[in-house]
């Protein structure tokens, strides 16, 4: 990672504190990493400009060096954002996916087709910059409500977004700033484990503070 | 609105880790509630390398399965506690555990609706030991259940046994709410409905002034 890569994404983690994790006990240890502490996953976070205000990080991208199997719980909301409808589609075609790119500032929810347009576009830019099919880009938006995603700003942002990639610690820590609304922490955990014998490692990154009320399936 | 990224390199198969995510959001994701808003949103992606070199994971059944399973729970549980404990104005996280019903959906439908109610929210967010407010949202919860089995305890204080309010140190109750209060801490609620096998938690945070503040004026 070059030198300004690495002020970049340690400028990430300073925005918000870290969430205190509250783990269950059981034959695990925590780990640091969040979402890179796995093996073949990178992560990076950046100011996109596509918050209302402030430079807080708003762009997180999660990539995976192989084809990884994938799954996704969704809200049963009926009024599901377009990113809802678009990775359900995706999964319901896909079993493995390599990347998930997140937003923050708008929620792209009630946005229509084209909302969804703007879903397809965004995940097309991913695949293409990391030589993929636009079915391994999964996508996640957060923030306002009703608001179609500040596409160009994004689409614009996506190639230094994709050179911070970066398996680190830091790497993860940015990607949870970034995915960050209205949360006064930044919630992010990994732990590894034995599983036949063989070390693994799980790790995390969520965000939320309000409209909280899951109800995903 | 939540939303959740969750990697591993263990080596599963899509079925199988479609099915483990499914299992663990219901014990996490699916337990939290910071005000009774379900989002458009919500989402939890979950991506597994299988890079680590593991046993291939392709039955639910087996050992190695259940190993991945707690490891998966212990992860998501370790999230979504962070996002009731960060919830909008909150100054504490409420753990709500059930005991004593008939299986582990009733007893998470319990604790959630539990951890749901405004008035216990306010409750303890106004450091008030309400035994009544705690004893109503296990009630609504639609799990029937005598209320003459129905205890509560906060913390270590029992508030009800056997449906019957008990005589407690009011203060020691308030201090112990003011306690978690100052130190963004915990607040254990632990009820128990019966003496049947099922148990579950759920989490939320204290209502506050500021909850309202926030959201009035995050606006479109």
């Amino acid at each position: 990672v070059s030198n300004n890569n690495t002020t970049t994404i340690l400028e990430a983690a300073k925005y918000i504190p870290a969430a205190p994790i509250l783990l269950p006990e059981g034959p695990w240890e925590q780990i640091p990493g969040g979402v890179t502490a796995a093996k073949g996953f990178k992560a990076a976070g950046m100011y996109g400009g596509l918050r209302a205000k402030g430079e807080k990080p708003d762009l997180a991208l999660v990539t995976c060096d192989v084809d990884a199997v994938a799954a996704g719980v969704f809200t049963l909301n009926v009024v599901a954002a377009a990113p809802v409808l678009y990775c359900r589609n995706v999964l319901d075609i896909s079993k493995t996916a390599r990347a998930v790119l997140v937003n923050a500032g708008q929620a792209n929810a009630a946005t229509g087709d084209l909302g969804y347009q703007d879903v397809i576009e965004c995940a097309s830019a991913v695949a293409k910059l990391l030589q993929l099919r636009p079915e391994e880009v999964l996508i996640e938006s957060t923030g306002v409500i009703g608001q179609r995603i500040k596409k160009d700003a994004l689409l614009k942002s996506l190639p230094s977004l994709i050179k911070l990639l970066s398996s680190t610690t830091e790497g993860a820590d940015a990607a949870a700033v970034a995915i960050t609304t209205t949360d006064l922490v930044c919630k992010s955990v990994a732990v590894e484990t034995e599983v036949g014998g063989t070390k693994i490692r799980v790790g995390g990154m969520a965000k939320g503070s309000g409209m909280i009320h899951p109800n995903m399936a | 609105t939540m939303l959740g990224v969750v990697t591993t390199d263990a080596l599963v198969t899509s079925d199988v880790w479609r099915k483990m995510v499914k299992t663990a959001v219901n014990r996490s994701f699916n337990q939290i509630t910071v005000d009774g808003d379900s989002s458009t949103n919500d989402t939890v992606i979950a991506l597994a390398s299988g890079i680590s070199g593991s046993t291939a994971i392709s039955s639910l059944d087996s050992f190695e399965a259940t190993q991945l399973q707690a490891c998966l729970d212990a992860v998501m549980q370790g999230l979504a506690k962070s996002i009731a404990w960060d919830g909008e104005g909150a100054t504490c996280l409420i753990e709500v555990s059930v005991t004593g019903a008939n299986n582990e959906a009733d007893a998470a439908k319990v604790a959630r609706s539990v951890a749901a109610s405004s008035l216990v929210k306010a409750a303890v967010y106004g450091r008030d030991p309400n035994w009544g407010r705690i004893a109503c949202g296990a009630g609504y919860a639609g799990v029937p259940f005598s209320q003459n089995e129905l205890r509560i305890a906060l913390g270590d204080i029992l508030l009800m046994d056997g449906g019957q309010p008990l005589p407690f140190d009011r203060n020691a109750a308030s201090d112990y709410l003011k306690g978690a209060g100052e130190t963004h801490g915990t607040v254990e609620i632990h009820i128990s409905i019966g003496n049947g096998q099922g148990r579950g938690q759920a989490w939320g945070c204290d209502l506050s002034y500021d909850y309202v503040k926030i959201n009035a004026e995050y606006t479109t």
